[in-house]
């Protein structure tokens, strides 16, 4: 999803 | 991962470590801002909650280990370490940090992509990671004649944060799945344009040869 798309950066 | 994502993690990485090895080989800690520090340290724990939850890859796992892991020891040094501590500006480092974690998370709380737990807590750091390099620039303008070391983790820190600018630009362009963050990208910029002055200066003091000085 498009949430986790910016989760997946530190 | 594109090159810049990655450019800005190894930029994000040196600077921790140009720090730790500052601590460590000098066992000195002046110029460095406690406040920062601990503002770091709770962005950290806030965003890596999802850590043993959830697994994007081994990379993204090590990486969460080692930001957390240093972070807390840059922390123990500075307050309990018996020679380390006493290199401390404390007098100096008089930035009320205090009063930015609240703000941050009441924006949190407001401003969210999703009203859960982990969401609410990933959003407060991004938030207070954007504005937690302010004591320590404070701290840097106070005490003026900064050493290298100082200088380059600072100088360090801008660079990560720029690297993901540009990887936010190119992920936009590049990846099909990926849509608009308005929240992590302009917590970013404000972030990075809070380096600006510094970057002057910086960029200054190294094309000249001679040690960065900060105007009063």
């Amino acid at each position: 999803s498009s949430q986790q798309a910016s989760h997946d950066e530190l | 991962m594109n090159i810049f994502r990655l450019a800005g993690d190894m930029t994000h990485l040196m600077s921790v470590l140009v720090l730790l090895l500052k601590i460590h080989t000098i066992k000195s800690c002046a110029g460095i801002s406690l406040k920062t520090q601990e503002l770091y340290a709770l962005v950290f724990a806030a965003r890596y909650l999802d850590i043993f939850t959830h697994y994007y890859s081994l990379y993204n796992t090590v990486m969460k280990l080692i930001f957390l892991g240093s972070s807390f020891s840059i922390l123990w040094y500075m307050k309990r370490h018996k020679v380390v501590r006493r290199s401390y500006d404390k007098d100096q480092d008089t930035f009320r940090h205090h009063f930015l974690v609240l703000p941050c998370l009441v924006l949190a709380l407001l401003i969210n992509e999703k009203f859960t737990f982990k969401e609410v807590m990933w959003t407060f750091s991004i938030y207070l990671e954007a504005v937690a390099i302010l004591p320590q620039l404070v701290l840097l303008q106070r005490t003026r004649n900064v050493d290298n070391l100082t200088g380059q983790y600072v100088f360090l820190l801008g660079a990560y944060r720029g690297l993901y600018i540009i990887n936010w630009i190119y992920r936009y362009f590049a990846e099909p799945t990926y849509s608009t963050h308005w929240i992590t990208w302009i917590s970013g910029l404000l972030q990075t344009l809070l380096y600006a002055d510094f970057f002057y200066y910086y960029i200054n003091s190294v094309k000249n040869n001679v040690r960065l000085q900060l105007p009063a």
